[in-house]
């Protein structure tokens, strides 16, 4: 009868964007380490 | 045997081909060999741009809490906690304390131009709102040489155009 | 150079040096500069076979040296541990990765920039390869994997504003990806996947350049479901693979819930290389909706799907319908066939076309052309529906008849007859495709949700067999007692089936055959409200 997916680790009713934490494929944890982010050349 | 499962076995004990056989060999294999998560783990490069010698009581490495955003969106918005936001801002540039001062200074209505490098933040409602610029008078965030010294500083400019084109 | 050894002590030499620099951070970017002048003054970095060669042996330097010796491990008691996994250490990685991420940003070839970034991934995607071959069962992943995941962390910038420069990165690695697929290189299969579904690589190239990086993506899920494909068709699965299957569910899920467009513009390729036995995997992909659609509840009282909006718009379909029926010299006969039916022999010999020759059928797990099922089944409805729209377009235009809203059964009698045809004359397994085929059309609303749901309704009621009528049953109802998320479509598709009296569902036979099989209609005619 499959999986309950929600036991997969990713919050699935989460109003955020699931990939920024997306850790691995074979893990129920988010990504650790700093998230993406980027920087305005303007600000340098 | 009218639905999924019945039907396709009788196919596969034909179908186990040297291809698919030595595939899952190399899969178990592989399985043996996942990547870790540190595989992944970027060091932490925060390399100092003028690294200095300093006793060893004293923290060697940033403090974590710098790459929690929820430590910058606590900072108040007085004007020490917003000073500290502009040092971040202005000290600790391309790094992700630097990305997290700014987003914190927009929420707290600073905006960043352009052609200045400044934040600005309205004193008052604009006096004039066109859909190229807004004229008002405005705080900005600077840093201020007088005869009594330099500085960094909140002042006013009054009657000012901040051209949306500078906007970042 | 006066020899290859020659060539490597040079380039062994270059490489120490390289990783000098990077053992001093604080050194600034000038030395890293000066340093590439000096490779580019040294003819190492023109695009042509020297430079080739000049990164194939950086590549296995770095490699090779982040290896530790392998410690030897007494065996443990009875049970041998599997080996712990060998240590890396990633210096000699990262110092190449840098060098690489550095020259691919400075070194500028002329206006194809990517190219130099293209031949380094064309020589890292050999070596990987070679390495894996000659190994096998030793080949160790994780040193690639490393050097991969530094080179999506430097050189993809989520800066929109570089959109264009971002794109050649992304797709370039697209195309290493493909080239290292799961069905070339097995053992790389689980770095391959984090790679590619890695949040600097998926949410990048699925957000960029307005979707152009769509296919790319698009290619690299299928590798993976072909490579699954043959495995997933039985229901038992080792660890490994039931490791890469979770994970893909993992990937799916994050697709379903932050690019459920993509999932539907191309559920109809996926649902080619995903066997009829993966209901749950298919069930995610064609449960998706796009974002800005609200989907009315399926139980809700008298819902009256021909009067929502969306349903008689057709779906975005990225991949071409008709090219298995191309493949197959059937288009044209299917044209033919849907303009003129009188005196056609199409139906007679359709079957037959349909079956796979019996060397490709054992390789196939089945006997029948899946692919081609798929193609005819969908192509031949949305013939039907277009015909459809182009009559009710042309019936209020010429405003004659106040034509319902209801499918109009004399419009689309040909295609219905060809799908009746199909599923009076097919054997077992056979009608099984035919009818998952028409399933998978059911999703959210759009005009081909609403026309598959009448036609597998229409033949419900239609048939003379009870038989048909079970397998229906069967083809919707286990896909509705697997996990959720459960497609829109199948829902008002089994609801409408349960209960309009049209159906006389609950007078058959085998929705009472036994005791257990009773209970499951009603549980789930209840989670159905």
């Amino acid at each position: 009868l499959g999986i309950d997916l929600t036991t997969l680790g990713l919050n699935l009713n989460s109003p955020d964007n699931l990939y920024k934490t997306f850790g691995s494929p074979w893990s129920n944890e988010p990504a650790k380490g700093d998230p993406d982010f980027h920087i305005p050349s303007c600000y340098f | 045997d009218l639905g999924a499962i019945g039907d396709n076995l009788t196919g596969t004990s034909a179908s186990s081909g040297h291809d698919q056989l030595y595939n899952l060999q190399m899969l178990e294999a592989a399985f043996h060999k996942l990547p870790q998560p540190k595989d992944s783990e970027r060091a932490k490069n925060y390399v100092p741009r003028h690294p200095a010698v300093t006793p060893a009581s004293y923290p060697q490495i940033q403090a974590p809490i710098v790459s929690n955003p929820t430590f910058w969106e606590r900072i108040g918005s007085d004007t020490l906690a917003t000073d500290m936001l502009f040092f971040a801002f202005y000290y600790q540039q391309n790094t992700y304390q630097q990305y997290l001062a700014a987003k914190e200074l927009k929420k707290q209505s600073w905006r960043f131009h352009r052609r200045y490098n400044t934040w600005f933040q309205r004193h008052v409602e604009p006096q004039v709102t066109t859909d190229e610029y807004e004229r008002g008078s405005y705080v900005y965030f600077d840093f201020h040489v007088t005869d009594d010294g330099s500085g960094w500083c909140q002042r006013i400019k009054n009657d000012f155009t901040f051209e949306y084109n500078y906007l970042e | 150079f006066a020899s290859a050894a020659d060539f490597q002590d040079k380039v062994a030499v270059l490489f120490s040096e390289w990783c000098q620099i990077c053992d001093h951070p604080a050194m600034g970017d000038s030395v890293y500069s000066h340093y590439i002048v000096q490779l580019q003054q040294n003819g190492l970095l023109k695009g042509d076979d020297v430079t080739d060669r000049f990164f194939f042996s950086l590549t296995e330097l770095a490699i090779a040296h982040s290896i530790v010796p392998e410690q030897t491990i007494a065996p443990t008691g009875l049970s041998q541990q599997p080996s712990p996994q060998q240590q890396i250490s990633y210096f000699s990685i990262d110092s190449y990765s840098k060098l690489v991420a550095s020259v691919v940003k400075s070194v500028d070839l002329g206006p194809n920039k990517g190219s130099l970034l293209h031949k380094i991934l064309a020589v890292t995607a050999r070596i990987i390869q070679k390495d894996a071959e000659e190994k096998k069962v030793s080949f160790n992943p994780r040193p690639y994997f490393r050097l991969f995941i530094n080179w999506l962390n430097e050189l993809t910038t989520s800066d929109l504003h570089h959109d264009g420069t971002n794109f050649q990165v992304l797709t370039a690695f697209a195309n290493a990806f493909h080239i290292l697929q799961p069905l070339r290189v097995p053992a790389w299969s689980f770095a391959w996947l984090e790679l590619v579904s890695h949040r600097c690589f998926m949410p990048k190239l699925l957000m960029c350049n307005l979707q152009k990086g769509w296919p790319f993506f698009q290619r690299l899920l299928v590798d993976l479901f072909k490579f699954m494909e043959p495995y997933l068709r039985n229901a038992e699965l080792g660890q490994p693979i039931l490791l890469l299957y979770k994970g893909t569910l993992r990937v799916l899920l994050v697709l379903l819930h932050d690019f459920p467009e993509f999932l539907c513009d191309y559920h109809f390729s996926f649902c080619d290389v995903i066997p009829p036995s993966c209901i749950q995997m298919r069930n995610v992909i064609l449960s998706a909706f796009p974002r800005n659609m609200r989907l009315p509840d399926p139980s809700t009282p008298n819902l009256k799907i021909d009067l929502l909006a969306e349903i008689s718009i057709a779906p975005r379909i990225m991949t071409d319908v008709d090219g298995a029926l191309k493949a197959k010299q059937m288009k044209a006969q299917v044209d033919e066939y849907l303009k003129r039916p009188e005196g056609s022999l199409f139906l007679t010999d359709l079957k037959q076309k349909l079956l796979l020759p019996q060397n490709e059928a054992n390789v196939a797990g089945t006997r029948y052309n899946v692919p081609l099922v798929n193609s005819l089944v969908l192509y031949v409805g949305m013939q039907a529906v277009q015909q459809l729209q182009q009559n009710k377009a042309n019936a209020s235009a010429s405003a004659q008849i106040n034509q319902s809203p209801q499918m109009d059964i004399f419009q689309i009698e040909t295609a219905t007859e060809l799908f009746r045809n199909l599923v009076m004359t097919m054997d077992t397994e056979g009608r099984y495709l035919i009818l998952n085929a028409i399933a998978n059309q059911l999703r959210y609303p759009n005009s081909h949700t609403h026309y598959f749901s009448f036609i597998i309704l229409y033949l419900f009621a239609e048939a003379t067999q009870e038989i048909v009528q079970e397998q229906i049953t069967r083809v919707l109802l286990e896909r509705l007692i697997v996990n959720r998320p459960h497609p829109w479509g199948l829902l008002i598709t089994f609801i409408e089936l349960i209960k309009n009296p049209r159906y006389s569902f609950w007078t058959r036979s085998f929705t009472h055959c036994a005791p257990e099989i009773e209970k499951l209609f009603e549980s789930v005619a209840r989670s159905c409200g």
